[in-house]
């Protein structure tokens, strides 16, 4: 019951983008997302909070290969919409613990912060599900964000448990 | 290959609470998130996104019964890192699609958004991962959303597969 994450997966060929400031309301994601669909870009991770006013933030994940077309994508949509910017970053990568229950054991997500925290690696987005904690940091970090989460977890880095990041 | 979907779930047992204006930098999550764990508090979704500025905003989403306390913790913890607000809200659900290989089907989201935006329900907040997509959407729109969310994916609302939102 104690050991619940089995493994730490990573992916560096991941690219972020970033829609700062685009109006709240129905419609908006739909536009977005409709628009790279239809253009084939596959997209990761989808990353929205809430500020509980008239605008908010946006962003998502791609392949690096496909970080030029979706810019390009974004850039003409949030122009439409109203959006404050756009912002790309291909410096970064995924790191992630991969369990079962997370939801039930608060420690989970805290334990992996703090292993980056301890080794000032600064968490940039984070998502999570039940089986999933993903953080995506700098790209120059991903290898040891990578060691320190097995420490943490008393994970050997041996383990081929770790499924995709 | 084309239905990916496999269920639509839901939970009104979710509050959400917002920290705004968190400084970016390593140790932030890990002081917020630890001190929600040393009190017990079962933390669901997890979500931030960055701005690529000084502070960002992040926000997770707790049981209802679990708000007045995390709200506390909260509150103190972000009062020490100097971040602009904290934000709760239990006038929230969640709607999830459920599936397989969602990353290599750009559209499903968007299909997803599509009937959320037709239905002229806002989207609060979003998290994605490879088997589901999340939408935290206001509370009184939820069995609407479930409804529309059934509908544009072919799915019959009496069919038992969806399983935890
Ligand atoms: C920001 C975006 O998610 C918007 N709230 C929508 O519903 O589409
Ligand atoms: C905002 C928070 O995630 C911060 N960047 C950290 O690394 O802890």
């Amino acid at each position: 019951k104690d050991l619940v994450v089995t493994g730490v997966a990573h992916d560096v060929n991941v690219a972020k983008v970033g829609i700062l400031d685009v109006p709240d309301r129905p419609g908006v994601a739909y536009r977005i997302f409709s628009a790279l669909a239809q253009e084939a870009i596959n997209v990761d991770m989808i990353v929205q909070t809430t500020k509980e006013q008239q605008t908010t933030d946006m962003l998502f994940s791609v392949s690096r290969d496909d970080l030029a077309r979706a810019k390009e994508i974004v850039e003409a949509v949030a122009k439409e919409l109203g959006a404050r910017d756009v912002i790309v970053n291909d410096n970064v990568a995924k790191v992630s613990i991969i369990g079962a229950g997370m939801v039930s054991n608060p420690g989970v997500a805290a334990r992996m912060f703090e292993a980056l925290a301890k080794a000032d690696i600064n968490i940039q987005v984070i998502s999570t599900s039940e089986i999933k904690v993903s953080c995506l940091v700098r790209a120059e970090d991903v290898l040891k964000a990578v060691r320190v989460v097995h420490e943490a977890f008393g994970l050997s880095q041996a383990d081929p448990e770790a499924g995709a990041a």
